[in-house]
């Protein structure tokens, strides 16, 4: 049975999008079926791989307003066994009512049900807020990873999300499970990186992934190319840790 | 008159909140009486000066939900000419709450339009999103500062956008000027960085400020110790390119 996993994160620009892409091509790379589903209306998952949202035949929207089955949303960008369900969000109206939409809170678990047979993994990559898009992907979820920058307001939002995330769970979903805190964009160089690092592991001991995701300039870089940072440069120091991080998960 | 500056972003993560309050203390350095209001449920204004949401007697979700009046959640933070307003969202159930309340896309320009005469700038920190708070603000707004990061996700985020803010003022407030593109967490040593910016002064031409902000650790590390960068370390670079931001703005 696959798992389905949310990549969430109240605060943004922590490498939510980064980690559904790489962790994602890293399940691949291990020959596990990886589907990733884009919730945020940003729509960066399909940006990645150069795909306009004009050019999507059926997207999150889609599912949302107008019950199109996923299965026709569903894009394969040749990649083996890594498929990509994208957030054809257009314009600011598009956005309001996929939230409005999205007010059903398990819709998306009953959508993505049948599919724990066809993947693998799932990947949920969530938009940064608790709107109604991030709650439904975490109902929708077995377990969650939570992106972390080593910087002050990062770690300040991080002790809410968690609260957030017991209440959501407790209400909706209580099989969900904390997969793990992800220390995303580790520059080991500074100090403050390193002492907020020690604190993260201080408070929340075992739900601290061990593995850190480095900032690596590849990491930014390879999107720009199309591609993820894996088949981008598969010896760069972000592409090592996301396959690090694949295995461990598949292990647990 | 006082003027009202949104600084919006769908992009997360591209120092929203860093400008809103660096450049706001960087106009009160100036003279200039300077009010944050911060409209991200996230509520970072308030935990840059250490104060608990909880210790908060009113503030936006107040606003909104019980037309409490702004004057009762202004606060004094202790720095002359310098006060804002929190963001005083407690869980998911507030942060829903909120984006329904802010439905009534006018109610903040409502709100705001008689401390034009109290303060002379007003500046908006608005979440990473298109939903109804960032749409308030951008309709209460006078003008509008877009932060962007020099890297792939953040420059496609920019395009579309643009597109949002123009339907937006068009449909609800045309006298809304871009005010401009800042690029902040420039990183001179990276190429891709400067390529970047380059084809954004290419794309955006005078849209763009040519001050940028720099990657600066202290920018960073002074919310740890509940101040802005200008008052942590005068001579941090970061400090001084919002003093610079915040000459060049009162000048226009
Ligand atoms: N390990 C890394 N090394 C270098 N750059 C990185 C790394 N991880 C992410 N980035 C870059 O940091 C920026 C933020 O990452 P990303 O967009 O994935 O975050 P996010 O949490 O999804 O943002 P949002 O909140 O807007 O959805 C992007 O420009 C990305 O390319
Ligand atoms: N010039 C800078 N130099 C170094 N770090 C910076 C700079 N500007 C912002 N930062 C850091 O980058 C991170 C993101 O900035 P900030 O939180 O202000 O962005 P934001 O756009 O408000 O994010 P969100 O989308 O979550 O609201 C923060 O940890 C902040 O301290
Ligand atoms: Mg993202
Ligand atoms: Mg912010």
């Amino acid at each position: 049975m696959g798992k389905i996993i949310a990549i969430a994160s109240q605060k943004g620009g922590v490498g939510k999008t980064t980690t559904a892409i790489n962790l994602g091509v890293s399940f691949s790379i291990f020959n596990k079926r990886t589907l990733i589903v884009d919730l945020d209306p940003q729509g960066s998952v399909a940006e990645t791989f150069q795909i306009s949202p004009y050019d999507i035949p059926a997207g999150i929207l889609d599912i949302f307003k107008d019950k199109v089955p996923l299965s026709e949303a569903i894009i394969d960008i040749g990649l083996g066994n890594y498929e990509i369900v994208a957030s054809n969000i257009k314009d600011e109206e598009d956005e309001v009512a996929l939230y409005t939409y999205a007010f059903n809170l398990k819709m998306l678990k009953n959508i993505l049900k049948p599919y724990k047979k066809v993947y693998d993994y799932i990947l949920l990559d969530c938009p940064p807020n608790l709107g109604t898009l991030t709650m439904n992907g975490l109902i929708a979820a077995d377990s969650v990873i939570i992106p972390v920058q080593c910087e002050f307001y990062a770690l300040k939002s991080l002790g809410k999300f968690l609260q957030s995330i017991r209440n959501i769970s407790k209400k909706h979903n209580p099989k969900m499970r904390i997969e793990g805190i992800l220390i995303t964009l580790f520059d080991k160089r500074l100090k403050k990186s390193r002492e907020i690092a020690d604190e993260l592991k201080r408070s929340f001991k075992n739900l601290v992934f061990d593995i850190k995701i480095p900032r690596n300039a590849k990491v930014a870089e390879a999107p720009a190319y199309g591609k993820p940072v894996a088949l981008y440069d598969i010896n760069a120091p972000g592409a090592i840790a996301y396959l690090e991080l694949a295995e461990k998960i598949i292990s647990l």
